[in-house]
């Protein structure tokens, strides 16, 4: 469903050129729930932006379902988005004068969901990340830990095939961040494709089928679980 | 060196109330190595602004070195906090339009340190966080590892007798995020009092000598470590 072909990303710092990713090779099968894992500043939030098309390579193709997107154009980029994919940032990136119930509407108002249903549904999803009592609050009225999970639940709200996580549960205690995991799986059980960043090579190992190991910019092993 | 007595931290929204803290009593001595962890939501990055001197209690005092800090004004507080404590926040609050070496320089401009000591002084962080090659990028220019990196720099700038970090390895790998708590451990070995939050239960045990447990904006239970 998703594949990196020979990608590249280049940033020409005066004359300094930074490869935040040099010549990397992914595959993604539908269905699939990988791990991207690897040190600090290796490439992998770089990777996921473009595996998301949030970003486009400085060299190399990314197929989405078959179709090269490496060069369409920003508007076309953000239809395939809206309906397909569901990004788990790792700064969040929630808007800050939206409370955390707004957060989680707003991807269903750019797909044109109604109100009753954009409502129904983040109530919903505010519930399953335990955070029903915490739904008028703005960003910062919440602590770390709850807008890591206002991330979650808006990334789930369109119902999107592909879910990417960047570090998911980074700012959550070890039940939590369980629950987010199990609900993951959940997910990955009913068909959607699931790829998550992470430090916690308990969790990745746990969870997830594949492990791609990043190391400056390249891909330096891949791993994979052999059901036993 | 710190002790809340009693403290409360209460929000009001609206006709409901939010009880952060709901009395709690967290004494810390000189030279202490502590780890506070609970779920998420808890009351932990409350507490740590409260004995970081970065907010006031709605009820009870905090005492630092002896002295009632409770009831100060804000600019005394921040005599008190830019030579004696360093932060490093879980979302990390760098300037954005600083770079990392001038974001970390920032606080010993505050103490009047003269521009070649600001200088070195930077120098010398960057290299010890591994960044050297990346002191002149601003923070969107950095991954999120990176960016936790010079925010942990920069709380070490002034050297500080007390360093409270927020979930300082909560975006590193374990490598590196052994490499921070190993030089945590060091300078405490030399007489800082560390406070650390973190999720990561086995980080806490290795490193810490007391872990203090919030729930609910209390203290459930506070365990020790003997020495063998
Ligand atoms: N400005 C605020 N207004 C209202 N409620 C707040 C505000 N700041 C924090 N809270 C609430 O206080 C509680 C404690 O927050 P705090 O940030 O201390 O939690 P935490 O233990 O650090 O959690 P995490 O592990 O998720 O970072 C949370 O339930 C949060 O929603
Ligand atoms: N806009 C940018 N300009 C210049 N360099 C950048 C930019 N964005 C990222 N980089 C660099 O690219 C490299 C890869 O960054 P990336 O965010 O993908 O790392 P990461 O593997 O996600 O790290 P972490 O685990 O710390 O989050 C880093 O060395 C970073 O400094
Ligand atoms: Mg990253
Ligand atoms: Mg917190």
């Amino acid at each position: 469903i998703i594949k990196l072909q020979n990608v590249a990303k280049y940033y020409e710092m005066g004359d300094n050129t930074v490869k935040a990713l040099d010549g990397v090779n992914i595959s993604i099968e539908k269905g699939d729930f990988v791990s991207i894992m690897g040190p600090s500043g290796s490439g992998k939030s770089t990777g996921m932006n473009l595996i998301g098309s949030l970003d486009l390579p400085t060299k190399g193709e990314i197929y989405l379902d078959k179709h090269d997107i490496s060069h369409l154009t920003e508007s076309e980029l953000e239809q395939i988005r809206g309906k397909k994919i569901g990004f788990i940032f790792q700064s969040f990136n929630l808007i800050p004068n939206l409370t955390a119930k707004e957060n989680i509407m707003l991807p269903m108002l750019f797909q044109g969901v109604a109100k009753k249903g954009r409502e129904k549904k983040a109530e919903e999803l505010l519930n399953l990340v335990d955070l029903s009592d915490r739904m008028d609050h703005y960003p910062n009225q919440l602590s770390g830990g709850q807008q890591q999970r206002v991330a979650i639940a808006r990334s789930l709200a369109n119902d999107p095939e592909v879910i990417l996580a960047d570090e998911p549960t980074g700012n959550l205690d070890t039940k939590t961040g369980e629950m987010v995991m199990n609900f993951l799986e959940k997910l990955n059980k009913k068909g959607k494709t699931i790829i998550i960043v992470t430090h916690d090579h308990e969790l990745a190992k746990k969870h997830s089928k594949i492990i791609y190991w990043l190391k400056d910019g390249r891909v330096e092993k891949v791993t994979k679980k052999i059901k036993a």
